[in-house]
């Protein structure tokens, strides 16, 4: 995967960090003190489809279901996350328990063509 | 999409720079809490001390404790590892003590647990942490009864009782597993735990002294599996 830089627009991961102080989220989210959310941006020249990994995934069985369902559709593909991993949360609940979780998929990190 | 127009997951890249940064915010928000099923951002109106946060953290973790007592857990006191079985998310549960009634010789401590979790999640595995303060030297017996509302709620009924002989101040454990597995089940799971003592102890918990010596319950919880569909 590559990460945006200022001057290409192909596909890349861009860097996304949601501040909880900022959100004011700071007093019921006690670690860690952001997301790194993420995201996948730019384009994807058709000589870029297909990268690796990507056949099982969510994004590719969608784009596929759009292609058999809409004979116009062209073969474009999209810049999707190839790798992801899971954001882990100590918080307190409505019942000001305290509980840790690990949430899957949430953090991008890396991002491909279909 | 047609050739040559933007893929559908694109659609973000043509808004403005300060709308696309507050949808993003919009999309974590609403990400992190449905994920959490959480209707809503959790008020917090008092948060635990950081002793007592700190405590419970270490004594969960700790490879070791100063009394074991229970059975079904190890002797150590440590949490064992429970594996991820088929992806389903798991949970680590802090639950500190509010404390109820008491008198000269019993307290009554009350645990409320997750709605959230208690309709989408299993118990796996919960230990009740208690710190003794022992007013001398010799043994002390105490009574530990677990106390769970009847269908009706309105009276209580005993779900175990256990016997304790208490030597010395400091922490102890019990598996309450059992006890807080069948509160998941009902509406509002709530836990009273009822501490019996046989002389004027004036308090057997030194809770009421002391931040770092809040009575807590540590529970692992996993996602319940979702209901299959068969084909024939």
């Amino acid at each position: 995967g590559i990460d945006c830089s200022g001057d290409s627009r192909m596909c890349c991961r861009q860097e996304f960090f949601v501040d909880f102080k900022e959100i004011g989220w700071e007093d019921w989210i006690i670690q860690p003190e952001g997301y790194h959310m993420n995201y996948c941006a730019g384009l994807c020249p058709l000589h870029m489809a297909g990268i690796p990994g990507l056949a099982a995934s969510f994004h590719t069985a969608v784009l596929n279901l759009i292609k058999a369902n809409n004979p116009d559709a062209a073969m474009d593909s999209c810049c999707v996350p190839t790798q992801r991993r899971p954001l882990s949360l100590l918080y307190y609940d409505r019942d000001s328990n305290i509980v840790k979780t690990d949430i899957p998929d949430m953090i991008v990190d890396a991002c491909g063509c279909t | 999409a047609p050739r040559g127009v933007r893929c559908p997951a694109c659609g973000l890249a043509a808004l403005a720079p300060t709308t696309q940064r507050d949808v993003l915010i919009a999309l974590a928000k609403q990400s992190i809490l449905s994920k959490l099923r959480l209707p809503d951002r959790p008020n917090i109106t008092q948060p635990m001390p950081r002793g007592a946060l700190l405590t419970a953290l270490r004594r969960m973790y700790a490879q070791r404790t100063d009394t074991a007592v229970s059975p079904g857990i190890p002797r150590d006191g440590s949490t064992p590892h429970l594996r991820p079985e088929m992806g389903l998310q798991e949970y680590q549960i802090l639950s500190f003590a509010e404390s109820g009634s008491s008198t000269s010789r019993s307290v009554h401590l009350h645990f409320r647990f997750t709605r959230e979790l208690a309709g989408s999640a299993e118990i796996l595995q919960a230990t009740l942490y208690l710190f003794w303060a022992v007013p001398g030297p010799g043994t002390h017996p105490v009574t530990v009864r677990l106390l769970q509302p009847d269908p009706t709620g309105l009276n209580m009924t005993v779900a175990s009782e256990t016997r304790l002989e208490v030597q010395r101040a400091g922490w102890a454990t019990l598996d309450v597993g059992q006890a807080v597995q069948s509160l998941f089940g009902q509406g509002s799971p709530r836990l009273t735990v009822e501490l019996e003592v046989a002389e004027d102890w004036g308090s057997p918990l030194l809770a009421s002294h002391s931040d770092s010596h809040w009575p807590f319950v540590a529970a692992q919880a996993r996602a319940r599996l979702p209901h299959r569909v068969q084909r024939r």
